[in-house]
């Protein structure tokens, strides 16, 4: 009976994942790997495929101004015009970082969708679901993440776009400092070469996490991330049956998560601090009092 | 936690997008 339960969870986690990310592996990969019938993605190398970018892959490249404030949700602030080249380039790079959030937004709002379509989790506490997601979204995002990267670049705009490695790495600090450590990270990790039902349970184990700070009732979150974390080890054994030593391997990789988005919230406050740009109100929520 | 968070609530709670608000 407890195979047959954990297949069934497998199945339920498997399903919604499909069902809730726009993008998953398989399809990146088959982009990635020029095996797909939809057109090749437009390579974004340098500011002016960018710019170029920006206008044909406008609708999913949003790169909206977001207010400070708290109540300042959908308030839109004009840049200034501008005719010197330097402010030109500095204007471009916020608009990436924005673009970044965007994409960063979209995953969260799918992420959230997933969790709740993940057995167990709408039965926790309201302030609980809260805290899993503030302290999960990021290692999940950043998993994902790696699914649509190789070791040149990463695919952007639903695969419309491919953004260049070495361009990100060009930027001026601190946009430049952005990326390189999620490559380093995707490079390691997709080094397992997990597929989408693996990575499914795997998200769902990184949400579903018993020691975020603040839970009200650990014990029922634990008792949650138990049930996955069998589901995953017992999936991984029969999916990937040449490769005995994954699920631990894979466990020490939450480790990494969790570091990559210590940096990452800390670069995220340095940019809020000395550049002249803002913060989503979603993210704001997420990053206040992270860590 | 609600107050602090009001995005995520509403998220969990419907599934307007944030994108949208």
């Amino acid at each position: 009976p407890m195979e047959a339960d954990h297949k069934i969870l497998v199945k339920q986690i498997h399903e919604a994942y499909m069902k809730n990310f726009n993008m998953n592996k398989a399809k990146a990969r088959l982009i990635l790997t020029g095996k797909t019938s939809t057109p090749q993605p437009l390579i974004i190398h340098d500011m002016e495929t960018f710019q170029l970018a920006e206008r044909t892959l406008a609708v999913h490249m949003v790169s909206g101004d977001y207010a400070e404030s708290d109540g300042g949700v959908g308030d839109r602030q004009v840049f200034p015009a501008v005719a010197c080249e330097e402010l030109e380039q500095r204007e471009a790079e916020a608009r990436l970082f924005h673009c970044c959030q965007s994409t960063s937004v979209e995953t969260v709002t799918e992420l959230t969708e997933f969790a709740k379509a993940v057995p167990g989790f709408q039965s926790l506490d309201l302030n609980d679901q809260v805290t899993l997601l503030k302290y999960g979204v990021y290692e999940a995002l950043f998993t994902l993440l790696a699914s649509c990267m190789n070791k040149d670049g990463l695919l952007v705009a639903r695969g419309g776009g491919f953004i260049t490695r070495e361009f990100l790495k060009s930027l001026r600090r601190p946009f430049g400092d952005m990326m390189e450590p999620k490559f380093q990270f995707a490079t390691r990790f997709n080094a397992l070469e997990l597929d989408d039902s693996d990575l499914a349970l795997f998200v769902a184990a990184i949400i579903c996490c018993g020691d975020r700070p603040g839970l009200v009732d650990v014990s029922l979150v634990e008792q949650l991330q138990e049930s996955i974390v069998q589901a995953l080890r017992l999936h991984l054994l029969a999916n990937h049956p040449d490769d005995t030593f994954l699920f631990p391997r894979l466990l020490q990789k939450l480790a990494d998560l969790r570091e990559l988005v210590t940096e990452h919230a800390q670069l995220v406050q340095e940019i809020k601090t000395n550049e002249d740009t803002s913060l989503h109100p979603l993210l704001q929520e997420i990053y206040r009092d992270m860590y | 936690l609600k107050e602090k968070h009001k995005i995520l609530h509403q998220l969990l709670q419907n599934s307007t997008s944030p994108v949208d608000l």
